[in-house]
């Protein structure tokens, strides 16, 4: 463990309460979409079934819960909260996503660590689909224009988990002896890339004080 | 490839 990777987990923790206020507590999903949270919550079932059988370490037991748990009660209450249903936008959350889950499907099976371990296919789709499954939310935003001030709170610090994991695989690959993670590195590469857009906005909006809303062109 | 790792990462 370094601290890139546990400020990584903290920033994600982070992300997970900041929405779950903003929709548990606030009771609104405007500008959240539920293909996102929907693909988070594929996400974390399939990469973290290994609950099932690895107790290496206790930190990650209780993370991969609280991940699990969390990203389900989103999609819980974004389906069937009345006022959370209300609130959200169908219309305008409409990125196809059977052309982000499909593929990685394809490449999970094609492209992993072990081609006869099928845990290793499941869990190189799960990195693969965790790669693309900000883009509906980031779709949405862009549409709505006008970032409500928690949810680019929420944006910010999911991408901002991924970014600090990038420096926690820089730092093992120069501490460790032949370290070597080619499909994450590619992955949060591509993942941490799609944030670049709304990185600028959001510094660019908060840099004026923290709770100007951002603007996307 | 084989990568000898295990998923010690969340």
């Amino acid at each position: 463990m370094n601290i890139f990777r546990f400020l990584g987990d903290m920033s994600h923790i982070l992300s997970f309460l900041l929405l779950l206020h903003k929709i548990v507590g606030g009771k609104s999903a405007a500008g959240i979409s539920l293909r996102t949270a929907e693909m988070y919550a594929i996400v974390f079932c399939t990469r973290y079934i290994d609950l099932l059988w690895n107790f290496a370490s206790l930190y990650n037991y209780l993370l991969k819960l609280l991940f699990i748990g969390a990203s389900l009660t989103i999609v819980y209450f974004m389906r069937y909260g009345p006022s959370q249903k209300a609130t959200y936008n169908a219309d305008e959350d409409a990125f196809p996503v059977q052309y982000l889950i499909a593929p990685c499907a394809v490449l999970g099976v094609l492209i992993n660590q072990d081609h006869s371990s099928p845990f290793e296919m499941v869990w190189a789709f799960s990195i693969y689909l965790e790669a693309v499954a900000i883009l509906p939310q980031l779709f949405l935003l862009q549409k709505q224009g006008e970032v409500e001030n928690l949810t680019s709170h929420y944006v910010f610090a999911l991408g901002a988990y991924r970014a600090l994991y990038l420096l926690n695989w820089m730092f093992r690959f120069m501490t460790e002896p032949d370290y070597q993670q080619r499909i994450v590195w590619l992955s949060g590469l591509v993942q941490t890339a799609l944030y670049c857009d709304f990185f600028y906005h959001y510094y660019q909006s908060k840099k004026g004080g923290l709770n100007k809303s951002v603007k996307l062109p | 490839e084989q990568e000898d790792h295990e998923h010690d990462e969340l």
